[in-house]
């Protein structure tokens, strides 16, 4: 059964987007069959994983607007296993364009059905809001990836965003569950990051993976070359954590 | 003439909240009388500044949605000259109560004129989207700030944001002015934050401000005591650069 997991969290900022490009592209390399999709307008997910302007033409935006197939948005990237539905910029005026459609909250699950091909995960990166692009995302998925900076600001959103995933899980989509927090950013210089990382597991037990992200600055300059961390700089704390976290994630899952 | 002053960048994490908790205290120290307007659903500016859950009964979302003028929705802080209007999780559902309204972009604009107290500066943190609530703080505004990250991810989205500044000032509210881009989390160990200093000064030349806000651990952790850093810990790093930005915000307005 293919797993659609969305990365989600209203907080920005938080490495949402670090965490699709880097756990997408560790899953990629043992031999799994993934496909992520930006769903944010920034399109950071898009550069993140080397995806040209020219090859933005055709965008999630199509997908959620048109009669476009999925299978006619998907396009290959330069690592091996991995696709992606980018995005581009068209999106940012979504909100607005849905909000009299009554089935604004469904677009992306009416269409995701219809894939021709195998994947083992879908990853859907999500813009830092709760707003109508978040809500499509978790009605397609039957799962839901939470990163978590090791900052005070990021606890406190925490609580809202596990209610709107059980909001949606209600009302919406009843096959949603919450796979895990991921704690990101963490600091062993920072007292906060380590109280961030007991109060999470205090209040959440085994829903927080075992594996923690460090602050690493490899992760933040492998997008300005237009590479994931873990072709960027494999040997690097964060590139091996995220390789963790891609073990830890399959070995949850049993498969 | 009071300023009214969006901070804003629809990338998430950049410094928005503590670029407005610090310069909002920084420039009450020096006497100026400050609102502070919480415009995010996280409410994450009202935390930063101790305000407690108690006090947010009457927030931001009353403003916009009902008849109550805004000196009724003012309250004062621990800090002299600062006040401020909170924030509560109502607000995250506004997107879509505002949808069909022909009004929705005008809402804080159509209150903000019957300030019956004098206030030097309004600060107004919007949240990371470009959504309706930060077209409300653009309309109601008469100047912009963009906290810009030193990070490669930042700088992507800063020419959609400058559009959308501009299609506000053409359509909506030709007051409206960029009052300059704010360097943050410049962090001396990476070479990446140099370059994206060199790109901003490049492109936008003296609109971004002399003064860089460095990478310091005390911002993150003075959230966590209810308190602004400036109050927190006035000899930090982070702290001195907001002081040096106040005054250098003060000096370019010759007031
Ligand atoms: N573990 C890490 N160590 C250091 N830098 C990181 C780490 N994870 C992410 N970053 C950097 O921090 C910034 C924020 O991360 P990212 O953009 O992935 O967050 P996001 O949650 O997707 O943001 P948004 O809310 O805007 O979508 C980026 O510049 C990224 O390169
Ligand atoms: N100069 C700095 N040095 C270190 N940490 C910082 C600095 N500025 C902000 N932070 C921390 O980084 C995180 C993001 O900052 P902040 O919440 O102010 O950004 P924001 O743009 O308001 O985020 P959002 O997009 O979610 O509203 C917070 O945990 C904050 O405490
Ligand atoms: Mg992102
Ligand atoms: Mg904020």
């Amino acid at each position: 059964k293919i797993k659609i997991m969305s990365v989600v969290n209203q907080k920005g900022g938080v490495g949402k987007t670090t965490t699709t490009v880097n756990l997408g592209t560790a899953l990629a390399a043992i031999d799994k069959n993934i496909l992520l999709i930006d769903l944010d307008p920034q399109g950071n997910l898009s550069t993140g994983i080397g995806i040209t302007e020219k090859q933005r033409k055709i965008s999630v935006y199509d997908l959620i607007t048109d009669d476009i197939t999925i299978n006619n948005t998907i396009i290959n990237t330069k690592i091996p296993n991995l696709k992606i539905i980018p995005s581009n910029l068209n999106l940012s005026g979504i909100e607005f364009e849905l909000a009299s459609d009554e089935e604004r909250a469904n677009k992306l699950n009416s269409k995701i059905n219809n894939l021709d091909q195998y994947f083992d995960f879908v990853l859907i990166d999500c813009p830092p809001s709760l707003g109508i692009l978040t809500v499509n995302s978790l009605v397609a998925s039957n799962s839901v990836l939470v990163p978590l900076q090791c900052e005070f600001y990021a606890l406190e959103g925490l609580a809202q965003l596990l209610r709107t995933v059980e909001k949606v899980k209600d009302n919406l989509n009843s096959s949603l569950n919450l796979e895990g927090i991921i704690l990101t950013m963490f600091d062993s210089r920072n007292r906060l990051s380590e109280d961030v990382v007991n109060d999470a597991r205090e209040h959440l037990g085994d829903k927080v993976f075992k594996t923690i992200i460090p602050r690493n600055v490899r992760l933040s300059e492998a997008p300005s070359h237009q590479l994931p961390a873990i072709i960027y700089d494999q040997a690097c704390a964060g590139s091996k954590a995220y390789i963790d976290l891609a073990k830890e994630l399959i070995n949850r899952l049993k498969i």
